[in-house]
């Protein structure tokens, strides 16, 4: 089949014709052109080994294995273009699904997520991650705006103030996203915005990773008593993510600005009919 | 009577107790989720006093809590209506507004009283049909666009009745 494209005039965002998966962004203007694959895994929640007996749980995240199962290897499509939006649907289970949609005149490209009910029946507990893969040679060096404050830098299995064991190498690499991650090459950057805190990495080098859902069957020990699950068939969340390719120079005022835009966005009140006239005063 | 105390004191609760990580029973976990609705309540009546104050008309104010999951059972069913669109930024913003609704033609008038581009987009995942369309909206303030239902009429048909309307 065809390769399946969104564009505006500032961005174009292909897919890749069998997978259906998002695979390169274009930034037109500032002729920039990167492969990204961006799919959904998760990682089995640990209950315990040899080696610990903890296990996954609210406090704590410990993947049993260091890689993530794909949830899907292929995403059903639909592709909606108009004049002020353009749309790629994608199916990739039952419980997970995602818009990829790029409005006109837009300099980022929004993914809006989908997830749950986690299914559980294999009784396998699961924690879903959104990842983008690219060639961007990274060093190890990732950036994040935890808790709230400045940008840092993360270095995989890397601490600055003392020399690291590095005991896990997934959870031991995970920090908080209050609403940014990226990663860099010096020469282009890819920033991912997010519209809530989530855990984020880079588990190697031009790949960036955020946990948007997870589902635990047994308590982590740590004083709740309880396993990370709601009751019934579980919760299910809808979130977005903001992608924005940029030269490294640039990206700051671009996601500066548009981090505002989102954490800080217009709110809607409707009114019935044709509404309150105006008085000047 | 409007107050936001409630919901102040609803957020402080959660905020001391780490409420959104997950580290709480469930029971409890529902109880914050309670305290939370509760607090809403009381704000939407408060917001509402604000803009019949600000707008020198008591109007009956509707809030779709759900808009994230594109349900908003008002604009679902009515013909015309109102979208006040809010700007707490310090500096004038253009945002796609997306609202839930039947299908069919629609008309959109920006606070000048032009004809605003729409489009409606009919989503798969929730069944429910979108309108699109772009506002803009003044630094730390709000504008009013007019929604009116022209089902397969030309909308151009239906422009002389929308009022001007404009807030800053």
């Amino acid at each position: 089949s065809p390769v399946l494209s969104i564009k505006n005039e500032y961005l174009r965002a292909s897919f890749h014709p069998d997978t259906g998966l998002l695979s390169m962004i274009e930034v037109l203007d500032r002729k920039l052109t990167l492969p990204v694959n961006q799919a959904f895994f998760w990682y089995n929640a640990s209950v315990g080994d040899k080696r610990s007996s903890q296990a996954s749980g609210a406090y704590i995240f410990r993947p049993s294995q260091q890689w993530p199962f794909p949830v899907s290897h292929l995403a059903r499509t639909r592709l909606v273009k108009t004049a002020l939006v353009q749309e790629v649907h994608q199916n990739f289970t039952a419980w997970c699904s995602q818009v990829v949609r790029l409005y006109s005149g837009q300099r980022h490209l929004e993914l809006e997520w989908t997830v749950g009910p986690i299914p559980v029946g294999d009784k396998w507990g699961k924690e879903i991650i959104s990842r983008f893969d690219t060639p961007l040679e990274t060093g190890g060096v990732f950036f994040t705006d935890s808790n709230g404050r400045e940008v840092l830098e993360r270095r995989r299995d890397y601490r600055p103030s003392w020399k690291l064991n590095q005991t896990e190498p997934v959870a031991g690499n995970y920090y908080p996203v209050n609403s940014r991650i990226y990663i860099t090459d010096g020469k282009m950057q890819l920033t991912v915005l997010t519209d809530r805190s989530q855990g984020g990495s880079s588990m190697s080098d031009g790949s960036l990773e955020l946990m948007v859902h997870r589902r635990l069957l047994k308590d982590d020990g740590r004083g709740v008593g309880e396993a990370l699950q709601e009751p019934g068939s579980g919760g299910w969340v809808r979130g977005r993510h903001l992608l924005l390719l940029d030269t490294a120079r640039e990206a700051a005022a671009e996601h500066r600005l548009l981090a505002e835009k989102e954490l800080l966005a217009p709110q809607l009140v409707l009114a019935p009919g044709q509404g309150p006239s105006y008085h000047h005063d | 009577h409007g107050d936001s105390s409630p919901l102040n004191q609803a957020m402080a609760v959660l905020q001391h107790h780490d409420a959104v990580s997950g580290t709480s029973k469930q029971h409890v976990a529902d109880d914050y989720a309670r305290q939370l609705a509760a607090g809403w309540g009381p704000c939407e009546v408060l917001l509402s006093n604000a803009l019949a104050k600000l707008s020198g008309s008591k109007e009956t104010f509707l809030f779709c809590r759900d808009l994230n999951i594109s349900i908003c059972p008002f604009s679902q069913t009515s013909e015309r209506f109102q979208v006040l669109v809010y700007n707490p930024l310090g500096r004038k913003v253009d945002r796609m507004v997306r609202l839930p609704v039947r299908k069919g033609l629609f008309l959109i008038k920006d606070p000048g009283n032009n004809t605003v581009p729409s489009t409606v987009v009919e989503l798969t995942s929730s069944g429910n049909p979108e309108l699109l369309f772009p506002a803009l909206v003044p630094a730390l303030g709000f504008s009013v666009y007019s929604v009116t239902r022209v089902s397969d009429q030309n909308p151009q048909t239906r422009s002389q009745h929308s009022r001007p309307q404009k807030y800053s």
